[in-house]
Parts: structure tokens; C-alpha cells; sequence
């Protein structure tokens, strides 16, 4: 059942997007983060064979099942994050990079985080000045069961504040900001550990850029459908 | 992590140069006439050997050109770029890689994070890289891969449009002008942090040539869903793939998910 192959026709020179018929599985493994579990991770592969020349392509990833909910409780005002359902008691680490000079081996992020994960913490935040970070430290992040607080790259060198007076209309280009924003969001989606992306360091973007990024981050409508009372058929990763 | 198809990453042999001390363009480079610096133990001045992936700071560190700016108060003794100017980041980088391709296959060259741009010659061919720190690059070479699998690679790399300058007390985000381009910001200095002088301008993530058929695969989207208090999962999986070849494709592609149930004891 966790096998599945569908035939397709592609017309030459064309890119055309594809939906698998979803796969079923049965009291699944799940993901959890640092202390509330076991980090399970599935390998997913994708083969694309191609009749008169064999295989083609071929794409793997590790895989966790989780679902992560965040919201701001009204009794306190503070963000609370529920995993699995359970509710999770957040201990979290500021993260810039992992060397000022982008050294950056996997050897090394997995002997930074690993840290992490020893010092009981659960969560690292990736701040907005420093990096996107890169798919291997969100691989030690799947496997040690850190979640990522990743934001986006809006800082207060872009919000009209500080002597001198930044920018006040963030970058320059809009276009080149959401165009990044949206290649990080293809390289990185897939990690279990990505737990929330923000738009900055603790401010909003500008209106454009921030209303782009809401739409382009909102939930699919596929997963909004609703039972009739009003509760998700399925409640989304 | 995900793996492409025959991917080799190009993270060796490099050399780099300052592009005020090179006399040969990208075209020259990348050709036979003249010859270019092969990547050597002890490569000809003004070359040396690079850290790609890494930034041209890295690179110099490496071969003591300066010392290591995090140690001491060794960050003072290295120029800015607002002293210096962007040219003396602006950086060649080269290699030599080997590839051939059979009938029907197709080749990319990839960098998944150049900061800000770059001009990338290969064999002659000159291709230019938008600006944009956080972007990959996806080029299609296969047209320009030499049958005999020998390569020539040079790219140019240019150090952001707003380097800014650093005020003498310092501060936080320096004059604020890095935060006009998309790239990292704690560049300029930060309340914890020294300015990086050459503002972290260079490969400074992976490269990797990848082979594929007619048909890639590009950006799969992987969503679980629950239901039943989490005894119930499901797998939704989006894929974009591109036809290359000049016929439609036929095609079968697959999806299989296995959990390793005890060392190389898979379930599936």
C-alpha cells in the first residue's frame, strides 16, 4: 500500500505538475520533536522511468508525519505550538549561523545541534538577519527533533528606525525578496523539523511582501474541506 | 536529503582570483586558448586554492592572504569593502570537472546559493546569474557539456550591490545599506557580531552537476494528513516534471515510502 506507480503522457518540451493518488497509512510512526518522542522518519522515493529509455530521474527524502499547530492564546497573548496534538512546552535556542564565514559542514551542524538537543532544548529559531538555513542543518534538525522558527530576511535594517534611518521599505526589490522567499519555501518544505516560517525579526514586512507571503503560505483549500459541523475531515501536517 | 539523479557536487579542485588580477576573460578562461590554470597543489599567483562551497573571506583565510577574523582583534587588520571597494571581493572562482553524457540524457549545472550574483562560463559559453542570495540556479548545459567529458568552469562572482559602510563606533546593522539588497544582513555588524568585511560575497553553497533522462523531477511537495486521533495518516505528494526531449514521454512514475525497522532491514 505504500507503493504506488501511475502512467503519464508529457508532451515534449513542456513542465507539467502531477498529484499522486494519496497513500494510506495505518497507526503510522509519527514525528516528534526532542523529548516527547522518537524522531521516525520514512524515506519516501520517487522514480520517473520513461518508456525507450528507463529510468529517468529519481528523488528521495527522508519523511516525518507530524502536525504542528500554532496559535496566540487569548488567556496569555503568548504563542503556544501543539505537536501531534499534544501541547508542547516550548524551550527554544537563537540561531544566526553556524560560522561567520559560511563554513558550513554537515559535520558541523550536526556537532551544533546535537548540542541543542542535549541542553533539553526543543525548538532553534532561525533569526532574520542571519540565513535561510540550508537543507542539511534542517536534516539534523528532523533527526535530533529540533523544530525551526525560520523567518524570512526583514531586519532593522529595513523597517525606517535606527541612526541612520534604515531603509524603511525593506529591500529594494519586492519581486527578488518574494522570489527568494518562494525558492527557500521549495528547498526546505519536506523537513519534519520546519515548524513555522515568520516574516522577520520582530516586525512585520512590508504590506506587499507580507500580503504575498500569506497567500502563498495559506493552507491548500483540498485540506479545509469540513464535515457538517463545520469540524476538518482531516486535520493537515 | 533530497538526491538527484547521478549528482556529483563540485566541492574540490577549485581555484580563485581576484578579478583585478586576472588578464583573461571568462570565454579565455574557459577555452584552451590560452590555456587555463589547471587546479594544482600550488597554483599559479594570482590564483589559490578556493572553499567552495565558502565565501572569498573563506578562501583567503585558507591560504593566509588574512588572518582569521575571529580570533583576537583580527577582524581590524582586514580591509572593508566600503574602504576597499566591491572589486577587490569581486572574485573569479574555477574548475575542471569530467561529464559525458549519453544519447537521450540531459545536464544540469546547479548552485543552490551564490551571494549576489555571478557571470558562469563553461567552455566558452557565458551564462549570467541574477542577484538574489537565497535563490538556486538550475542551468541547463547539456548543449555545452564537451563530448570528451573534460570541462571548463570560471564564475565571477560579485560581492552585494549595497556593501555599506561601518561607522567607527560600529553598531547595529552598520549604515543599514546591506538591508536594501536580498541577502543576509549581520553582515554589516550587529550589537553581537564584527562586520564582515567582504560580506559573506562568494559559492557559498553547494554546486553539482546532475544527469538525468528526457524527463526530471523538480520540487516535489510531500503533506500528511490525520484522521482518527492520529491512528490514520496520509501521504499527498506533488511533483512537477519537465519533458526536455523533443518527442512526448511516456511515461510510468512511482512513489514508495519504506521506515527502517531495524539497520538495513527496510519495511515497505
Amino acid at each position: 500500500e505504500h507503493l504506488q506507480t501511475q502512467s503519464l503522457s508529457i508532451p515534449s518540451k513542456s513542465r507539467v505538475q502531477y498529484t499522486f493518488p494519496e497513500l494510506f497509512f495505518s497507526k503510522p510512526n509519527l514525528w516528534w520533536p526532542n523529548g516527547m518522542g522518537k524522531q521516525s522518519l520514512y524515506n519516501v522515493v520517487i522514480v520517473i522511468d520513461v518508456i525507450g529509455f528507463g529510468e529517468s530521474d529519481l528523488w528521495s527524502h527522508h519523511f516525518g508525519f507530524r502536525k504542528i499547530e500554532t496559535y496566540i492564546d487569548d488567556a496569555t497573548g503568548g504563542r503556544l505550538f501543539k505537536v501531534n496534538g499534544e501541547r508542547i512546552f516550548i524551550r527554544g535556542g537563537n540561531w544566526i549561523l553556524s560560522d561567520g564565514l559560511l563554513r558550513l559542514s554537515k559535520k558541523r551542524y550536526n556537532t551544533d545541534i546535537k548540542f541543542h538537543a542535549d541542553m533539553n532544548f526543543n525548538m532553534i529559531r532561525c533569526w532574520g538577519g542571519g540565513l535561510a538555513e540550508r537543507p542539511e542543518f534542517y536534516q539534523c534538525c528532523d533527526n535530533y527533533g529540533l523544530l525551526v522558527w525560520q523567518e524570512f530576511w526583514i531586519t532593522g535594517d529595513v523597517d525606517g528606525r535606527g541612526v541612520p534611518v534604515s531603509n524603511p521599505k525593506g529591500p529594494q526589490d519586492h519581486d527578488l525578496f518574494l522570489f527568494c522567499a518562494r525558492d527557500t519555501v521549495k528547498l526546505l518544505r519536506n523537513h519534519p523539523s520546519l515548524a513555522l516560517w515568520v516574516g522577520g525579526n520582530e516586525q512585520i514586512p512590508p504590506d506587499d511582501i507580507n500580503a504575498a507571503l500569506k497567500i502563498d503560505l495559506r493552507l491548500h483549500p483540498y485540506f479545509e474541506h469540513a464535515d457538517e459541523n463545520g469540524k476538518p475531515i482531516r486535520e493537515l501536517s | 536529503m533530497a538526491e538527484q539523479h547521478r549528482k556529483m557536487s563540485l566541492d574540490s579542485g577549485w581555484l580563485a582570483a581576484r578579478s583585478t588580477e586576472v588578464e583573461f576573460s571568462g570565454t579565455q578562461l574557459t577555452t584552451t586558448h590560452p590555456p587555463p590554470p589547471p587546479p594544482t597543489t600550488s597554483p599559479i599567483p594570482p590564483w589559490m586554492n578556493a572553499l567552495v562551497p565558502g565565501t572569498v573571506l573563506g578562501t583567503l583565510v585558507k591560504n593566509k592572504v588574512i588572518p582569521d577574523p575571529f580570533y583576537g582583534l583580527q577582524n581590524e587588520s582586514i580591509i572593508d569593502i566600503a574602504v576597499s571597494g566591491r572589486e577587490h571581493y569581486t572574485f573569479w572562482f574555477f574548475t575542471t570537472f569530467h561529464c559525458s553524457l549519453l544519447e537521450n540524457q540531459y545536464c544540469d549545472l546547479n548552485f543552490r546559493g551564490i551571494n549576489y550574483y555571478a557571470d558562469v562560463y563553461l567552455n566558452g559559453h557565458e551564462i549570467s546569474l541574477d542577484k538574489g542570495m537565497f535563490r538556486r540556479h538550475s542551468l541547463e548545459v547539456t548543449d555545452i557539456i564537451h563530448p570528451d567529458g573534460h570541462n571548463l568552469l570560471a564564475v565571477l562572482v560579485h560581492p552585494p550591490n549595497h556593501p555599506g559602510t561601518i561607522p567607527l563606533e560600529g553598531g547595529q546593522g552598520g549604515d543599514h545599506e546591506i538591508g536594501k539588497d536580498v541577502t543576509t544582513q549581520y553582515v554589516e555588524g550587529w550589537d553581537w557580531m564584527a562586520p564582515i568585511r567582504d560580506r559573506n560575497t562568494g559559492i557559498w553553497d553547494e554546486v553539482s552537476i546532475s544527469v538525468t533522462g528526457p524527463v526530471k523531477i523538480i520540487d516535489p511537495h510531500l503533506v500528511s494528513s490525520f484522521s482518527d486521533d492520529y491512528k490514520r495518516a496520509y501521504l499527498h505528494t506533488t511533483i512537477e516534471l519537465e519533458n526536455r526531449s523533443l518527442s512526448t514521454a511516456e511515461c510510468s512514475v512511482s512513489i514508495q515510502v519504506t521506515t527502517e525497522v531495524e539497520d538495513d532491514i527496510c519495511l515497505v
